[in-house]
C-alpha cells in the first residue's frame, strides 16, 4: 500500500478487512477509509491512515496533574475497570515503576469483594516494596479508601494507588459505588482522586467503547492502560474511545511480570497494527 | 436493530413481487454489519453470510410471497444452528472421576468458573474436587481455596512446580477420595505463548482429562477467532464456557468460538456469584448476537 496515492477497489477492501479485523469497528472503519480517500493528496495512502490514526489517539487535553493540589502528597490514583482486565497487576506494575523512581508508594486494596484479593495486590506491594492499606473482606471499599488517604497523608506518601474490584460498566449499583468511592476520596482530600485510570484488555471488542461511556460518566477517566498486547489483539477499539471521548491510552500492558508496563507509543501502536 | 433494517429494505421491495439477487446482496451486506458490531470475527462473519446469501438465493427467498421474513427465518435459523442445534451437557465419563480441564486467556474467568461448575455438580448431589493448578498468578491457590469452600467442594493444591504432575496428582486424589469429578484450574494463558500452551499439552496427557473446556470472555472481539482456533489445535477442545454474559456485550465471540473449533458451548457465566452459571441456550445467544 505504500506509495500509493489512491488505492483501487480492492486494496480498499483488504484494508477495511485489517482495520475491522483489529477491533477498530464498523463506523471507526468507515471513518478511517474517507480519511484515506480524502487525504492530504501530497501524502500517499498509507501516511494518510497513519496520519490520521495518530491524530485521533493524540490526547486532547493535559493530564490533570499527578500531584495533588498545590502539589500536596499524596498523589491518589484511582484504578478500575470491568472484571479480569488486569488492574491489580496493572496497579503492581505502576507501583513497581514509580517505586524504581525513588517515589514513596502505598497501595489499597479496595476491592473488598474478590475471593484473596487482598492477598493478590500484598504480593504486588510486596515486589514494588510499597506499603499496603487493606481491610476485611466485605469491608466498604470507600472506608478502606478513606482509611488509605488518610494512612498516606500521615506517612508523607508520595503515590496512593487505590485498587478497585472488577464490574460490569451496565451494574449500576456497581458503579455506584466506584462514585462513593471517588467521592469519599475527595471526602478525605479535596482534588483527589487525581487520576482516573481505566484498565480495559487489548482484546476487547466494541463494548470497549460502552465501557469508557459509562465509566467516564461514574467518575472522572483520565487515562487508558491498555494490559495484554503481548497478545495478538491489536486493540483497535482505543481509536473510537479517543474519537468519541477523548481519553487517551497512557500505559500499555505487554506481560505478567512487574516490569511488563509501558508508556503508551501512539506510533509503536499504529505500526503494530497495521501490521 | 437487524430485524428492522433488514424489513425497512424488503418493505421497499414488495411491490416489486419477488426479490432480485441484487436484493439478497444487500440484505446479506445488513446482515455482514450486524455481525461485525456484535463482535463477530470478521472472517467468520462472511463465511456465515456467503452462506446465507446462497440459501437465499436458493428457492426459498426469492419465491416467497414475504421474502424478508423468509430471510430473516434463514439467518436466525443458520445462526442457532451454527451455535448449536442441541444443548450439549458435560459428558461424564464412564468411570469416575470425571476429570474437567479448564483453560483460557488471563482474566476470562476460570477460577470463579471452576468454583462455578463445582457448586452446580454439588447441588446435583456430586462430590467434586477442585485442583489448583495455577501457580503463577499471586494468590491464585489462596482464590481457588475460598471458593472451593464456598462451593462445597474439596480443595487440592500441591507445593510440586510441575504442572501436569499437579493435576496427576488432582486425578488420582479423585479416584482415592471417590469423586465424581476433578475440575482442574489452571494458570490463565496467551495462546501464542508456546512454552504455556506446551504445558497444557503436558498436563493433558498427564491428567487425562475428559473433558477440555476453553472459557472465553463474551466481551472479546475480534481475537475470539484466532484463540479458540489456536486452543482448539493444540489440545482438541471438547467444550468451552462463555463468561460475563450479563454485560452488554453482543457475544459474537460465542459464534467465531463455534464456527472455527466446533467446541458446544457447554454453560454461560452470568455474574460474579458462585450460583451465576445457566445453560447455554443457543437460539437466545442467536437474537442477543443479531441484536
Ligand atoms: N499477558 C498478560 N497478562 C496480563 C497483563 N495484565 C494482567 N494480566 C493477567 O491478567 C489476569 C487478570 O489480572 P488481574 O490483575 O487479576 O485483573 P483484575 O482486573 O484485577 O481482575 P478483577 O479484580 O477480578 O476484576 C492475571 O492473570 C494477570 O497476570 C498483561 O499485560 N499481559
Ligand atoms: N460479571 C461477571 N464477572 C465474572 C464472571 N465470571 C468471572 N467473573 C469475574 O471475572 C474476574 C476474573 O475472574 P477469575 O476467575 O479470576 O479469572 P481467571 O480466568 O481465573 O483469571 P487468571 O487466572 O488470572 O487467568 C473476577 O472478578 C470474577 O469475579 C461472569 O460471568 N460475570
Ligand atoms: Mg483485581
Ligand atoms: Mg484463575
Amino acid at each position: 500500500l505504500s506509495g500509493k496515492r489512491s488505492l483501487s477497489a480492492g486494496e480498499l477492501d483488504r484494508l477495511e478487512g485489517l482495520l475491522l479485523s483489529a477491533d477498530v469497528g464498523v463506523e471507526g472503519t468507515r471513518r478511517l477509509l474517507q480519511a484515506v480517500r480524502q487525504g492530504p493528496s501530497e501524502l500517499d495512502a498509507l501516511e494518510r491512515l497513519k496520519a490520521e490514526m495518530l491524530a485521533i489517539l493524540a490526547p486532547k487535553s493535559d493530564y490533570r496533574p499527578p500531584g495533588g493540589e498545590n502539589g500536596g502528597k499524596p498523589a491518589v490514583w484511582l484504578i478500575l475497570g470491568v472484571n479480569g482486565s488486569g488492574k491489580t497487576t496493572s496497579a503492581g506494575k505502576l507501583g513497581s515503576r514509580l517505586a524504581g523512581r525513588g517515589l514513596k508508594v502505598m497501595m489499597a486494596a479496595a476491592d473488598t469483594y474478590r475471593a484473596a484479593a487482598g492477598e493478590q495486590l500484598a504480593v504486588w506491594a510486596d515486589r514494588a516494596g510499597a506499603e499496603l492499606v487493606a481491610s476485611k473482606p466485605g469491608a466498604d471499599p470507600a472506608a478502606v479508601a478513606y482509611d488509605a488517604v488518610a494512612a498516606a497523608q500521615a506517612r508523607g506518601t508520595d503515590v496512593l494507588l487505590v485498587d478497585t474490584a472488577g464490574r460490569l460498566h451496565n451494574k449500576k449499583h456497581l458503579q455506584d459505588e466506584l462514585r462513593k468511592i471517588h467521592a469519599t476520596i475527595g471526602k478525605r482530600m479535596p482534588g483527589a482522586p487525581h487520576l482516573g485510570l481505566l484498565v480495559m484488555d487489548a482484546a476487547t471488542g466494541q463494548s470497549g467503547l460502552a465501557q469508557a461511556r459509562l465509566f467516564s460518566q461514574a467518575v472522572p477517566v483520565d487515562g487508558i492502560v491498555l494490559t495484554k498486547l503481548d497478545g495478538t489483539a491489536k486493540g483497535g477499539i482505543v481509536l473510537a474511545i479517543a474519537q468519541e471521548l477523548g481519553i487517551p491510552v497512557a500505559w500499555a500492558g505487554t506481560g505478567e511480570g512487574a516490569g511488563d508496563l509501558q508508556e503508551f507509543d501512539a506510533e509503536e501502536f499504529v505500526e503494530g497494527l497495521l501490521g | 436493530s437487524l430485524t428492522d433494517k433488514l424489513s425497512s429494505l424488503f418493505k421497499n421491495l414488495t411491490g416489486q413481487g419477488k426479490l432480485s439477487e441484487a436484493n439478497v446482496r444487500e440484505a446479506a451486506a445488513q446482515v455482514r454489519l450486524a455481525l461485525l458490531e456484535a463482535d463477530v470475527n470478521l472472517q467468520v462473519a462472511e463465511d456465515f453470510v456467503a452462506r446465507v446469501q446462497e440459501r437465499a438465493l436458493g428457492a426459498e427467498v426469492l419465491s416467497s410471497i414475504t421474502p424478508g421474513h423468509q430471510f430473516v427465518k434463514i439467518v436466525h435459523e443458520q445462526l442457532r444452528e451454527t451455535l448449536g442445534g442441541k444443548r450439549e451437557a458435560l459428558r461424564f465419563a464412564s468411570q469416575p472421576p470425571t476429570v474437567v480441564m479448564v483453560c483460557g486467556l488471563q482474566g476470562s474467568g476460570k477460577t470463579t468458573t471452576c468454583a462455578k461448575l463445582g457448586a452446580l455438580l454439588k447441588r446435583s448431589g456430586k462430590r467434586v474436587i477442585l485442583a489448583a493448578a495455577d501457580i503463577y498468578r499471586p494468590a491464585a491457590a489462596e482464590q481457588l481455596e475460598i471458593l472451593s469452600q464456598q462451593a462445597g467442594c474439596i480443595f487440592y493444591k500441591s507445593d510440586s512446580t510441575d504442572v501436569a504432575a499437579i493435576c496427576a496428582g488432582a486425578a488420582e486424589a479423585g479416584v482415592r477420595k471417590l469423586a465424581d469429578a476433578v475440575i482442574l484450574d489452571t494458570a490463565g494463558r496467551l495462546h501464542v505463548d508456546a512454552e504455556m500452551m506446551e504445558e497444557l499439552v503436558r498436563t493433558k496427557a498427564a491428567a487425562r482429562p475428559h473433558e477440555i473446556l476453553l472459557v472465553l470472555d463474551s466481551m472479546t472481539g475480534q481475537d475470539a477467532a484466532l484463540v479458540a482456533a489456536e486452543f482448539n489445535s493444540k489440545l482438541g477442545l471438547t467444550g468451552a464456557i462463555l463468561t460475563k454474559l450479563d454485560s452488554d456485550a453482543r457475544g459474537g465471540a460465542a459464534l467465531s468460538l463455534r464456527a472455527v473449533s466446533g467446541a458446544a458451548i457447554k454453560y454461560v457465566g452470568t455474574g460474579e456469584k458462585l450460583a451465576d452459571l445457566e445453560e447455554f441456550h443457543p437460539e437466545r445467544m442467536a437474537s442477543r448476537i443479531l441484536g
